[in-house]
C-alpha cells in the first residue's frame, strides 16, 4: 500500500539527514526520544547551511530544499 | 567556500585521471571532451597539470557506477544523488563516480556531464560544499551555460587557499555572487509568482514569500534550466496564471507552447529592441511596459496596446529616470530605479515614499 504523504516525507528527511548530516538513526526504540532531538538539529544545521529559516522543524521550504538533485558527498565534515 | 576537515591536498602538483567506463547516454568522446573541460576548470586557476591515462591506476579514477557499487555510498536511481567523490588521498582518494541511473548530456537537458564532473573534482582536489549558492561548489546541481561558463570567485579562492595562485602572470577571476543586503543592488526584473515575490539579477534569482522573514537566493537555472540569464522585464498574468519574461525583442511564457515570440507581436514599433520592466494590473487587466523614458499600456483582454501611448514616464510617475524592474503589490506599483525604488499610489498618481531597493529583504 502506498504510504501516506507525511510518513514519505519523514522518510525522505531521515534519508537525506542520515546521508548528509551524519545523522544516526539506528538507536534503539527507547531512545526515540533522542533521535527526535537529533532530527531537529540536524535540520536546524542544513537549514542554516542553505540558507533557509532555522527552525528545527520539517516545512515546506526545507522539504523543498531536500528534493533537489545535488552532490552525494555530505554537506558537513565525517 | 569551505575546505574539507583536515586540509587534506595533493602532494604532487602534476596529477594523472583516468576514465574507467563512459555512459551510453553520449558519444565517448564528448564524455571525454565534458571530463577534459571539468579538469581545465580547476587547472586555469592554480598550479595544477591533470594527464589523461588509458592504463593502470591514475591519481583520479572517474566512472560511471550503478547503486551498490561498493564504497559505501550507494546511489539510489534517477535523479537524486548524482554522482560523488573522494578527498585527495592514495587508493579510493580523489575518485569520482558518476550515478550510470541518470540522464548524462552534454546540454541543458538531463544532467550536464561537465558540471557536475567539474563539481565533483573540487572534492577529489579538496574543496568541500560552500554555501554560496553562485559556487560550483554548492551541492545542489544547477544547469549553467557550458559556453560561457567561469568558475566563480567563491571556489577560486577556494582552490587557491589549497594550491596557491595560478602560475598565468595575471590571476584569473570568476564571478561573486551578489550580496543580499549590498545597499547597491539593483534589479533587472522583480515581479509576483503565486503569492511570491522574484527579484532578477544576472543569472541569480531571490526568492521572497511576504510571510517569512527569510530570502532565499538562488540561480535562475535552479528552477528554470533553459531560461537565460539577464531577463529584463518579467510579469505576471494572475488569470492566465502565466509567468511572461522578456529578454531583448524575445518573449518567454513558462510552460506554455508557442514560444518564444518576439515584442513586436504586442505591438511595438520595430526601433524598440527591449523592455526594461513590466507589471500586471490584476484588476483592470492592463499590463504597463517601460522602455527607456516612456510606457506602453496593454489590454490582456483585446491583445492589443491602448491608443495614446507609449506615454513619458515623467508624466505621470515623476522624475524617476528609467526603470530597471515594476511591480505592483497591495494596490501600489513599485518602480526600481537603480539602488532605489518609489512607491506609487494609482488612484490618487501620487508617490507614497523612496525606498531601498532591498527594502523587501528585511535589510
Amino acid at each position: 500500500a502506498p504510504l501516506a504523504p507525511e510518513v514519505d516525507t519523514m522518510m525522505l528527511a531521515e534519508g537525506y539527514l542520515r546521508n548528509f548530516y551524519g545523522l544516526e538513526t539506528e538507536l534503539h526504540p527507547s531512545f526515540k526520544r533522542k533521535i527526535t532531538d537529533s532530527v531537529s538539529e540536524k535540520l536546524k544545521k542544513m537549514q542554516s547551511f542553505f540558507g533557509l529559516k532555522v527552525t528545527g522543524k520539517l516545512n515546506n521550504e526545507t522539504v523543498e530544499m531536500m528534493k533537489q538533485p545535488r552532490c552525494g558527498v555530505p554537506d558537513i565534515g565525517e | 567556500y569551505v575546505l574539507i576537515d583536515g586540509n587534506p591536498k595533493w602532494p604532487r602538483n602534476d596529477l594523472t585521471y583516468r576514465i574507467i567506463n563512459r555512459t551510453p547516454d553520449m558519444r565517448p568522446a564528448d564524455v571525454d571532451e565534458a571530463i577534459k573541460q571539468a579538469f581545465e576548470v580547476w587547472s586555469n586557476v592554480v598550479p595544477l597539470t591533470f594527464r589523461k591515462i588509458e592504463d593502470g591506476a591514475a591519481d583520479i579514477m572517474m566512472s560511471f557506477q550503478f547503486r551498490d557499487h561498493g564504497d559505501g555510498y550507494p546511489f539510489y536511481g534517477p535523479h537524486g544523488t548524482l554522482a560523488h567523490a573522494f578527498q585527495p588521498g592514495p587508493r579510493i582518494g580523489g575518485d569520482v563516480h558518476f550515478d550510470e541511473e541518470e540522464t548524462w548530456t552534454k546540454n541543458s537537458k538531463g544532467y550536464n556531464l561537465f558540471i557536475v564532473a567539474a563539481h565533483e573534482l573540487g572534492h577529489s582536489l579538496g574543496l568541500a560544499h560552500s554555501p554560496d549558492p553562485g559556487s560550483l561548489m554548492y551541492p545542489n546541481y544547477a544547469y549553467r551555460d557550458t559556453k560561457e561558463f567561469h568558475l566563480p570567485q567563491d571556489d577560486i579562492n577556494g582552490i587557491q587557499a589549497i594550491y596557491g595562485q595560478s602560475l598565468q602572470p595575471v590571476q584569473p577571476t570568476g564571478p561573486s555572487t551578489p550580496r543580499t543586503c549590498d545597499p547597491n543592488l539593483s534589479f533587472d526584473a522583480v515581479a509576483t509568482l503565486r503569492g511570491e515575490m522574484l527579484f532578477f539579477k544576472g543569472r541569480y534569482l531571490w526568492r521572497k514569500h511576504p510571510q517569512i522573514r527569510e530570502t532565499e537566493i538562488n540561480l535562475i537555472s535552479q528552477f528554470w534550466p533553459t531560461l537565460p540569464a539577464g531577463i529584463q522585464a518579467a510579469y505576471e498574468d494572475v488569470e492566465k496564471d502565466q509567468f511572461v519574461l522578456f529578454k531583448g525583442n524575445t518573449i518567454l511564457v513558462s510552460l506554455v507552447h508557442g514560444y518564444p515570440k518576439r515584442i513586436h507581436q504586442l505591438g511595438f514599433p520595430k526601433t524598440v529592441k527591449r523592455i526594461n520592466a513590466a507589471f500586471s494590473d490584476k484588476n483592470t487587466r492592463k499590463t504597463y511596459f517601460f522602455v527607456a523614458n516612456k510606457y506602453w499600456r496593454y489590454d490582456e483582454n483585446r491583445q492589443s496596446m491602448d491608443e495614446g501611448y507609449p506615454r513619458n514616464i515623467i508624466s505621470v510617475f515623476g522624475k524617476i529616470g528609467k526603470v530597471d524592474a515594476a511591480f505592483q503589490h497591495d494596490g501600489y506599483i513599485y518602480l526600481f530605479h537603480g539602488r532605489k525604488q518609489t512607491q506609487f499610489d494609482p488612484n490618487t498618481k501620487q508617490v507614497v515614499r523612496v525606498l531601498k531597493s532591498t527594502s523587501w529583504f528585511g535589510c
